[in-house]
């Protein structure tokens, strides 16, 4: 058995993909 | 009647979650964030899984650390990992925890001054998603104001902190320890989410404590080996959970010392430095320290002790050379004559009163006194004075020429004042042997006239054995004698 690649498919994300926050 | 109750897992009901809460002491010295891969991993954008990179920095246990661009690979918010800077966020505010170099553990919000400060700076610092805990208290509520662009981003923010699933935390309790923590889940499906959690590490004793990257990153890993149940699918067969490749890691490992090597002054042991010798002094060994008096600020300290300037001498470097040496280590001899004393340093002389030159050996020439002669004499009469207190006096004057008549001579035999002087000095001596003469003349006539001219000269002379017709004449030769 080696370490197999995941899918990454059980996405837990705080923002959208493209982030729009500012710095403050 | 016969149907037994069934909860529905995400109303909040008790359901069973397994995870791990790992305790670390003395964090400053056993608590690090790791780059993916090794060092220069975030600047590569990789992604590796935690057991790789947790095996190669000798993690006794590692989870994923912060958050990070799936399909770039980009290292999210501030990374400082073993006290090196490797990402910022530019000033967006999230959670971090962070240790500084004093070992202080910092939770919440930074600006970026903070994050930046140089006197004290972070060693270890991590950016992390909603704040669960400050001072013992939840504050989750009051994190989705600070993190939550609420135009764009509530519907996205919002599901993210109420939902079920695979969860990873990063905290500390009262007593300053670290305090990592897991659980497993599939988003929606098994979990908790982070109210629970906060609520969950408050119970444990957690005072401070943000939230990690969960879902399919939540990973544990003890000693290299792969520990927990991620939630991500494998690529080749979907009957099975693969680890993801992530970003950065958050690892405890046995104590280290900053730096590992105690550079090269000392040994660590349980992440305290023992320096070799007796002078490397510090946390880290990088202070010479040779005593509270530091050589007496008449040497330099060096790991072999203090290595003194030239005129000093002992371990200390707190006693002068003594009278007769000079120089470092007091290693050459003084040539000083005459009762002068002799400069430690750099073995120059100080001549008494009346000597002149380097070694003090030279008298003073006529005309001039003092320690070593600088001083003119300033006698009316043109003669010298004392050479050793200017004194215009003419009978310690005349006593000193005689004493050292060859030198006069020698030295200031063309000088007119000099032959005025000896001048003087001989006819004053020619009269006093004058004056001696007379008196001495007159005297003895006086006392032959008091003889009455009895008395003769008969010259002794002897030829041949046979003595002088006169003496013949006279008899007795011995009693001829009269005077």
């Amino acid at each position: 058995l080696s370490t197999g690649v995941s899918l990454n498919d059980d996405l837990l994300l705080p923002y959208p993909g493209t982030r729009t926050r500012l710095p403050r | 009647d016969c149907q037994p109750v069934r909860n529905d897992p995400r109303n909040g009901s008790k359901r069973a979650v397994s995870g791990h809460l790992t305790v670390a002491t003395a964090p400053l010295h056993s608590f690090s964030v790791l780059e993916p891969g090794g060092p220069g991993g975030c600047a590569a954008r990789r992604l590796v899984t935690v057991e790789e990179t947790a095996r190669a920095a000798g993690c006794l246990v590692a989870q994923n650390g912060g958050f990070f661009h799936m399909s770039t690979g980009e290292c999210l918010g501030n990374i400082v990992s073993n006290g090196d800077q490797v990402s910022s966020s530019g000033g967006l505010q999230n959670a971090q925890f962070g240790i500084r170099q004093d070992g202080t553990l910092v939770t919440g919000y930074l600006s970026e001054e903070e994050v930046l400060d140089t006197k004290n700076p972070f060693v270890q610092l991590v950016s992390g998603v909603v704040w669960l805990l400050r001072n013992g208290r939840v504050y989750i509520n009051e994190s989705e104001e600070t993190e939550c662009d609420k135009t764009q981003e509530t519907g996205s923010f919002s599901k993210f902190v109420n939902v079920i699933s695979a969860r990873t935390a990063l905290g500390h309790d009262r007593e300053g320890r670290l305090v990592m923590f897991h659980v497993d889940g599939q988003t929606e499906q098994r979990g908790i989410n982070l109210w629970e959690m906060a609520e969950f590490l408050r119970k444990q004793g957690v005072v401070n404590a943000i939230n990690l990257d969960g879902g399919g990153s939540a990973t544990f890993v003890v000693n290299g080996t792969l520990a927990n149940y991620p939630s991500d699918h494998c690529l080749d067969d979907d009957m099975w959970r693969c680890p993801r490749r992530i970003s950065t890691v958050v690892c405890v490992h046995e104590p280290r010392c900053n730096p590992p090597d105690c550079n090269g002054h000392g040994t660590c042991v349980q992440g305290i430095c023992h320096c070799t010798g007796d002078f490397w002094q510090g946390a880290d060994c990088s202070i010479l320290d040779c005593g509270p008096s530091n050589c007496s600020l008449h040497g330099l300290c060096t790991e072999t002790g203090c290595l003194c300037d030239a005129g000093w001498r002992g371990s200390n470097c707190s006693q002068e050379c003594a009278n007769g040496s000079f120089g470092v280590g007091c290693a050459q001899k003084c040539q000083c004559e005459n009762g002068a004393a002799c400069d430690p340093i750099h073995g120059t002389c100080a001549c008494l009163p009346g000597f002149q030159g380097d070694t003090c050996a030279e008298v003073c020439s006529l005309g001039w006194y003092g320690p070593g002669c600088h001083h003119a004499c300033k006698c009316e009469s043109l003669c010298p004075c004392d050479p050793k207190t200017g004194s215009c006096n003419l009978t310690s004057t005349m006593h000193d020429i005689l004493s050292r008549g060859t030198a006069f001579f020698k030295e200031f035999g063309g000088e007119r004042t000099a032959w005025l002087c000896l001048t003087l000095a001989l006819a004053l001596l020619l009269l006093l042997s004058a004056a001696a003469n007379v008196t001495f003349v007159l005297g003895s006539r006086t006392s032959r006239r008091r003889l009455d001219g009895e008395y003769a000269y008969q010259p002794l002379e002897e030829m041949n054995g046979e003595l002088h017709s006169l003496e013949k004449e006279q008899g007795d030769p011995t009693c001829s004698i009269k005077d």
